[in-house]
C-alpha cells in the first residue's frame, strides 16, 4: 500500500504560484 | 541609524526566508535563484523600509506554520520585490544655453 505523504503539491494554491514563478523564470530566461 | 538598523533586520529576516524555502524546493532550486535576483535587484530604500519587514516577517511566519504554500510566499515575496526595483538610471542629457 504506497505512502500517502503531503507535499507542497497537494495544495492547488500553492500549485498555481509555483507554476507562475516557472513561467515568470522561463520568461526571463528567453528574453535574455 | 533607523534605516540601518531596519536594513539589517530586513537582510537577517530575508536569509531566514531562503533558508526555510531552500528546504522546500529542492525540485525546482532556481526559485530561489530567482527570489535572490529580485532582491538584488529592489531598490535600497525598499530594503530599508518597513514595509518590506511586514511583508518579510508576514510570509516568513506563515511560511514556518505550515510548509504547504512555500511556493505561494515565494510568488508574493518576488511580486513585491518586483513592484520596487530600482529604476535604470537614464541618461541624462544637458544642453549648455
Amino acid at each position: 500500500v504506497p505512502t500517502l505523504i503531503a507535499d507542497d503539491d497537494d495544495d492547488p494554491e500553492n500549485r498555481i504560484a509555483k507554476k507562475m514563478l516557472l513561467a515568470q523564470i522561463k520568461a526571463n530566461y528567453s528574453s535574455g | 541609524t533607523e534605516s540601518h538598523i531596519l536594513q539589517l533586520e530586513n537582510q537577517r529576516l530575508f536569509a531566514e526566508f531562503l533558508e526555510h524555502c531552500a528546504n522546500h524546493t529542492q525540485d525546482c532550486p532556481e526559485v530561489m535563484t530567482f527570489l535572490r535576483a529580485k532582491h538584488t535587484k529592489a531598490s535600497p530604500e525598499f530594503l530599508s523600509s518597513v514595509e518590506f519587514r511586514n511583508t518579510l516577517g508576514r510570509c516568513l511566519t506563515r511560511a514556518q506554520s505550515g510548509r504547504a504554500k512555500t511556493f505561494v510566499y515565494i510568488n508574493e515575496l518576488c511580486t513585491v520585490l518586483k513592484q520596487h526595483a530600482a529604476k535604470k538610471r537614464q541618461a541624462v542629457v544637458t544642453l549648455e544655453p
